[in-house]
């Protein structure tokens, strides 16, 4: 119905810049309807504009800066309709370090309310985590989930063997 | 509504029965390239009553069956089973707590249950239909997906957005 | 042949006159999200003669102009200079160094040298056809985009073929 | 021309599973000419075995394998027709430790012949690197390129932080 999708949409949107601006430090983000007559149809266009620099197309920015923008716009809608249970599937890849530490603040914030699973290969993204469990392939081509201690002392051996 | 454990079995790479507890909070699953992370995505996903193969990265959705390895022989069915707590009745089923099962035949034959009740495919779909984890929705990112909201056409990233609605 | 410097000025987030000076074996860039590394190989791609503002993440070409921070206003020109040596003669051309220029003015005016003499665009695009480095080729690999070869249609991914004949 | 064009990919497909091999330490890959009457506009479908798997449709990879598979392919093209200077932007970004340190030993050897330039956040690639070059935006919105040497200490100095 036209003024559910409409008060829903205003949500987003309000959302969208909110998260934005936290994983973001400053900047501005928007999203505007097309075709402000025909909401149900209507295409939505999305503005974003990091910290310092001018407002330009999506597409110049960069990769990371891209998957950032994303997520911000993903939790802005989330948090209109929180799921119980979400599964994220190596959402922080093209992230730096500075921007790995933003985004788990903000996600951390959200796994109090819902159920988090991660999948990520990002050391940071796991030590921002509660729990974690470990898959291998021992017998190869086999996957195996091992225990939750395990997965804890091989992270360790990892950071000692790369340090 | 609270999601318990998930147990797997016959289920792409993992061809023995596994159980993943869940815990409240932020979960990370690790491990190397081709381990089964994903896989464990997809049985999430699959489990909650997708039917696109592309979603689940098959062609065909018999490849959802343990194919065999080097040193297995394939298996003839995939079962996967998803419990969850229904205190809140969040999930519109007289039950506080729900299992969902289910079983892709390498015949094609699929089954369903709810709390061991045989059911339709259907009657899963719907009863996950407003949670937020419906089959196109914003709860379960697929792995290199992230930035498809970005680059996607205005009309087509419109469907997320109904979703919340 | 081998690769000699790259002075970029007015180009994306490259403001004032930056000089790479390009070593033998394996460069690593390094920086933060955003810094400018993938606009580094933009600049190259876009010196060789790329057309297609897409390829370089743009909606037209002349969003590659300095459009513009906080505390500078927007420039007006965009200017890449990519100096090669040219001993083997693998380049077509008499000059055993050879610096391309190609510039680009918000009139949407555009210019280019080979040695600071005036030429057209085919002529720089002709000149490293044979070389492996033309543009939609298997030496300039754009970010998030090396799956693509999986991921294409079987005829799509023909050309890359085409082109190492 | 046919026969030109029916040595190359002969020569492509040789060199993809000795690539393939190489990086996956084992399994083995395939190139096929879905229309063999017509090679000259013939598909072309990509078969691809890690090691201890069966062999499947290539959708059914993970990211890792799915850009290692690329990865070798890629290669497989370059050792045909080499050029002087690759660019190559976060290809290694899927990548897990091991095949990290699988994939800088084979792009070492072929940065023997050619000039490479890789952008990446991937510490296993940067030591593997002869040169490096650090790229920054302390004034926000202009980016400038730092001294090989200070990003260097810059490394040095994230390395100890993170251990
Ligand atoms: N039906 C099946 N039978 C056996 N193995 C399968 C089946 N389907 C997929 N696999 C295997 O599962 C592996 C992929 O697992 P998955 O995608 O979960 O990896 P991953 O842990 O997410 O890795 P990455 O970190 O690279 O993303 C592949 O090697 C594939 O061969
Ligand atoms: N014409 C322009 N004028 C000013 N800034 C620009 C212009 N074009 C692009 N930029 C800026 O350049 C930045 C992107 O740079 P780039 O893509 O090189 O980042 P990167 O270092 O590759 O980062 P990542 O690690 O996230 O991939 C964006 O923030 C964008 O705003
Ligand atoms: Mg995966
Ligand atoms: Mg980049």
């Amino acid at each position: 119905t036209r003024s559910l999708f409409s008060k829903t949409f205003e949500q987003i949107r309000e959302n969208f810049n909110m998260v934005f601006t936290r994983l973001f430090e400053g900047g501005k983000a928007d999203l505007v309807l097309l075709d402000e007559r025909n909401i149900l149809e209507s295409g939505i266009e999305i503005k974003a504009r990091p910290p310092g620099r001018t407002l330009k197309s999506i597409s110049l920015l960069s990769g990371g800066e891209k998957a950032l923008t994303a997520i911000a716009l993903l939790f802005g809608i989330f948090m209109v309709k929180p799921s119980p249970f979400c599964v994220l599937d190596e959402i922080d890849a093209a992230l730096d370090e500075a921007n790995i530490s933003r985004f788990t603040r903000v996600l951390v914030e959200f796994a109090k309310k819902s159920q988090f699973i991660i999948v990520t290969h990002n050391r940071g993204t796991i030590e921002a985590s509660d729990t974690m469990y470990g898959v291998t392939m021992e017998e190869s081509g086999v996957s195996k989930l091992v225990s939750v201690k395990f997965a804890q002392e091989e992270i360790e051996r990892q950071r000692r063997k790369s340090s | 509504m609270y999601f318990k454990n998930l147990v797997m079995q016959g289920f792409k790479s993992f061809a023995d029965e596994t159980k993943l507890e869940f815990e409240p909070g932020l979960t990370a699953i690790v491990g190397p390239n081709g381990c089964g992370k994903s896989n464990i995505s997809d049985a999430i996903r699959w489990t909650l009553g997708e039917q696109r193969p592309t979603a689940l990265r098959l062609s065909k959705m018999e490849d959802i069956i343990f194919s065999g390895s080097e040193a297995r022989k394939p298996l003839g069915m995939a079962e996967v089973s998803l419990t969850v707590t229904n205190e809140d009745k969040k999930l519109p089923i007289e039950f506080t707590e729900v299992t969902i099962t289910r079983r892709l035949f390498q015949s094609g034959e699929s089954e369903y249950y709810i709390n061991k009740a045989p059911v339709r495919l259907k009657d899963i779909q719907e009863l996950f239909m407003d949670t937020g984890l419906g089959s196109s929705t914003y709860s379960l990112i697929e792995q290199g997906k992230i930035e498809l909201i970005l680059s996607s056409k205005p009309e087509d990233r419109r469907f997320l957005f109904e979703e919340a609605a």
